[in-house]
């Protein structure tokens, strides 16, 4: 099963890890990385 | 032919399960023979709110041999006969043996499950819809924090490019409104602003204070007619020093049948006129990312962020596997799967959630959404492609939708 997050954000960073701009929203989070329920993904 | 009927023995025979089989993946062919073909030789999906006259959705699954052949077969019934099975009882001292095996080969944590006594599950349904220990998934404290809606593997993340597109790393990419229903299905909803910032319309007051918002609790700030005020005092009626008084304030069971000027403070905010950002200089884009939960792992859901579900839109679909190898060969799996789109908002504008179901685990579960039933056999649903869609709005008048609080339980994923 799977389950897709789409939501809106302020600014933010692509995908690389770059850090835009201060405030915005940033991953932290790694593509094949295992996570848990209640684990941070990113932070705005 | 009485005579006939009546003494002529009757003797059975098994049939190879290979027949069997064929002959489903054979009445499944010739079903999607005759499904509406456009010109272009495409199959046709077809939505239930599909308005005359519009162009229907293209959905076309392609890639290789492999695909094609499963996109023939019956997946769906496959599915039903998979939770049917596994939801027969087992015999009790099979059970402890049995659920240590499945744990053993998908690597299931017996020590995390909520109900140790292995023999009180009675099939393999139940043990695959477990709970946890309580507080076994401490949820991260930071107030801003986006967290994992499930135990899983992250499969893509990223950024929504402008026009909708949702890019993979890997370079899969289909349109958002493919995923998850386009705005004008029944319900208008905001449009990502253009990274420049520009105020949302109908408004004249500068951008960084017309973002659409949401009211949570505890720390959140609102402006009401240019006065600040806490939430709680907004909803409660207490005011620190600071504010002007407020009306009379509300108890609790009070919030059920709200007061009017409740209802209209309420909407003021959510409809972002007076909504103050805590930072008023980000201009918002959109983010995407996937988790695949594997056999093994815990298969309910929770809320990322505090967040108001607001509308249910159910994608009838197939039941294709999710995992990442049929991922990688199967463009456009998440717009052919069965799945239910949860869309609602949370303080910086749009915020989705779609389970997407698979062969194995083609039943969706949103607890509070009792009429919801996926993995249909009938009904307007077994329709490929078709949509049904369900607004939330009177779960809560004064927030418009289901308050889905960070780290809460949304539902799940049963067996067939």
């Amino acid at each position: 099963s799977t389950v897709v997050l789409v939501f809106e954000a302020p600014g933010g960073e692509n995908v690389e890890g770059k850090i835009e701009g201060k405030g915005g929203f940033r991953w932290e989070c790694r593509r094949g990385g295992k996570v848990k329920v209640g684990e941070r993904l990113g932070v705005v | 032919l009485r005579q006939a009927l009546s003494k002529t023995r009757i003797e059975w025979y098994p049939i190879p399960v290979g027949l069997g089989i064929g002959f489903l993946a054979f009445s499944q062919f010739r079903k999607a023979a005759r499904r509406p073909i456009d010109e272009e030789d495409h199959i046709v999906a077809v939505e239930e709110s599909q308005s005359p006259g519009q162009k229907p959705k293209r959905i076309r699954p392609d890639g290789p041999w492999q695909v094609q052949v499963l996109s023939t077969m019956p997946l769906k019934a496959f599915s039903r006969a998979w939770g049917w099975f596994n939801s027969r009882p087992l015999p009790v001292f099979l059970r402890t043996p049995g659920f240590k095996l499945y744990s053993y080969i998908f690597g299931v944590n017996l020590d995390e499950i909520g109900n140790p006594d292995l023999t009180s599950y009675r099939n393999l349904s139940e043990f695959f819809y477990r709970e946890l220990r309580p507080g076994i998934r401490p949820i991260d404290p930071h107030p801003n924090s986006l967290v994992s809606p499930a135990d899983g593997t992250i499969l893509h993340f990223g950024e929504v490019r402008p026009g909708g597109q949702v890019e993979q790393v890997k370079g899969m990419t289909y349109p958002l409104d493919a995923l998850i229903g386009s705005k004008t299905i029944g319900q208008e909803f905001p449009t990502p602003p253009a990274s420049s910032g520009t105020s949302s319309p109908g408004t004249n007051t500068p951008p960084e204070l017309s973002q659409p918002g949401i009211l949570t609790p505890d720390e959140e700030f609102a402006i009401v007619n240019g006065i600040h005020y806490t939430l709680p005092s907004l909803l409660h009626g207490t005011s620190s020093d600071s504010e002007p008084p407020l009306p009379p304030p509300l108890s609790e069971s009070d919030l059920g049948a709200p007061t009017p000027n409740t209802v209209s403070v309420a909407n003021d905010l959510i409809e972002g006129t007076t909504w103050h950002t805590l930072h008023p200089s980000a201009s918002t884009k959109l983010f995407f990312c996937v988790i695949y939960l594997a056999p093994g792992d815990y298969h309910r859901y929770h809320s990322p962020v505090n967040w108001v579900v607001q509308l249910r839109r159910h994608f009838s679909g197939e039941l294709f596997s999710v995992s990442p190898f049929l991922q990688r060969h199967l463009p456009n799996l998440f717009t052919l799967n069965e799945r239910v789109a949860l869309l609602g908002k949370w303080k910086h504008g749009l915020f989705t959630m779609t389970p997407v179901g698979a062969t194995n685990v083609g039943s969706i579960i949103v607890n509070f959404d009792k009429e919801l039933r996926t993995n249909h056999a009938r009904g307007e649903l077994a329709r490929p492609g078709a949509l049904k869609e369900a607004s939330y709005a009177s779960a809560s008048e004064v927030l418009g939708g289901w308050p889905a609080r960070k780290g809460e339980e949304i539902g799940g994923f049963k067996l067939g």
